[in-house]
C-alpha cells in the first residue's frame, strides 16, 4: 500500500513537471 | 505507449505516460521552439517523490523473506534514481539555455525513465504478490496428490475437510488476480481454469467415494474406479498447473495463450 502511494506521488510530480514543460510550448490535454 | 500489466499500475502511470507521449510529439514535431520555463521546482518535487519511493521500497525489501524481490529491487531503484538525476541535469541545462534541444531531449528521456523505472518497481512488488498466490496453488497441487492414497471413508472425510478451504482460498485469490490483469486472455484463462476446478472438485470427491466403496466391498471394479479417479486428478492438476503458469505471465507474453 505504501509503495502504491509513493508511486502515485511520483506520477503526480512527473505529471506536474511534464505539464510545466508542455505548457511552455503548447497546452497539454 | 507502454503496456501496463495490472489495472492498478495502469491507473497510476497511464495518464502520465500519455502526457509524456504528447511532450515527445511536441519535441519531435519541432514545435517546442519557445523558451522553457525554470523547471527546478517540479524537478525537485519529482526527486523527492523518487527518494520516498526508494525509501519505502527498501524498507519493504528489507522486511520481506522473498529472496527474488530482494534481488530484483536494487536494479529497479537504480533505474528510477538515474532518471531523476537526468531530470535534474536537464533542468539545470535549461535554466542556462531555455532553448537547448539536447536538454529537452534529456528532459523527455528522464520523464520516460521515471515512468519505466516506477513501472519496473511496481512490477517487482506485483510479482512478489503473484508468488504468494503461486505458493497457495502449489499447496493445492501437492494436496491433490494425496487423493491417490485415500482408501477409507475416514481418510476421505479428512481429505475433503483439508482440500475444500485450500481450494476456496486459491479460487478467491486467483479470481481477484484475474480482475486485476489488463491482459484479457490471461484473465480469461485464470477464470476458466478456476471454474473448471470448482466444477470438478465434487466430481473428484464422488470418484474417491466410489473407489473407497469398491475397496470396502471386496475390490471388484477397483481398476476402473481407480482409473476414473486418477483421470479426474489429472484434469484438476492440469488446471492448477495452468493457473500457476498464467499467473507468472506478464503483458510481454502476449502470445502465450493464443
Amino acid at each position: 500500500e505504501q509503495i502504491l502511494e509513493a508511486a502515485k506521488a511520483i506520477a503526480a510530480a512527473t505529471s506536474a513537471l511534464v505539464k510545466a514543460a508542455g505548457y511552455a510550448q503548447r497546452e497539454l490535454v | 505507449m507502454p503496456v501496463f500489466h495490472t489495472k492498478t499500475i495502469e491507473a497510476i502511470l497511464d495518464p502520465v505516460a500519455q502526457q509524456v507521449s504528447q511532450l515527445v510529439i511536441l519535441h519531435e514535431e519541432a514545435q517546442d521552439g519557445n523558451a522553457m520555463p525554470d523547471l527546478s521546482n517540479p524537478v525537485m518535487a519529482v526527486s523527492a517523490a523518487v527518494q520516498n519511493l526508494v525509501k519505502v521500497g527498501k524498507d519493504t525489501a528489507n522486511s520481506t523473506d522473498d529472496k527474488i524481490l530482494k534481488q530484483e529491487m536494487p536494479p529497479a531503484f537504480t533505474g528510477v534514481e538515474e532518471s531523476s538525476n537526468k531530470l535534474a541535469e536537464a533542468a539545470m541545462e535549461l535554466k542556462r539555455d531555455p532553448y537547448s534541444s539536447p536538454a529537452r531531449k534529456k528532459l523527455i528521456d528522464g520523464a520516460r525513465g521515471i515512468l519505466s523505472g516506477t513501472s519496473d518497481l511496481l512490477l517487482c512488488f506485483d510479482q512478489s504478490e503473484v508468488r504468494k498466490i503461486v505458493r497457495v496453488a502449489k499447496g493445492v497441487l501437492e494436496y491433490l496428490a494425496v487423493s491417490e492414497v485415500v482408501e477409507c471413508l475416514e481418510d476421505l472425510v479428512t481429505f475433503v475437510k483439508n482440500l475444500s478451504p485450500g481450494m476456496a482460498n486459491m479460487a478467491n485469490k486467483v479470481t481477484s488476480r484475474s480482475k486485476e490483469l489488463t491482459h484479457t486472455a490471461h484473465a480469461n484463462g485464470l477464470i476458466n481454469h478456476t471454474e473448471n476446478l470448482k466444477r470438478t472438485t465434487p466430481v473428484l470427491v464422488s470418484s474417491m467415494k466410489i473407489f473407497v466403496t469398491v475397496l470396502k466391498k471386496g475390490g471388484a471394479g477397483r481398476d476402473e474406479a481407480q482409473q476414473n479417479r486418477n483421470y479426474i486428478i489429472g484434469c484438476m492438476s492440469h488446471d492448477v498447473n495452468e493457473i500457476i503458469r498464467i499467473l507468472q505471465l506478464t503483458s510481454a507474453d502476449d502470445d502465450e495463450l493464443s
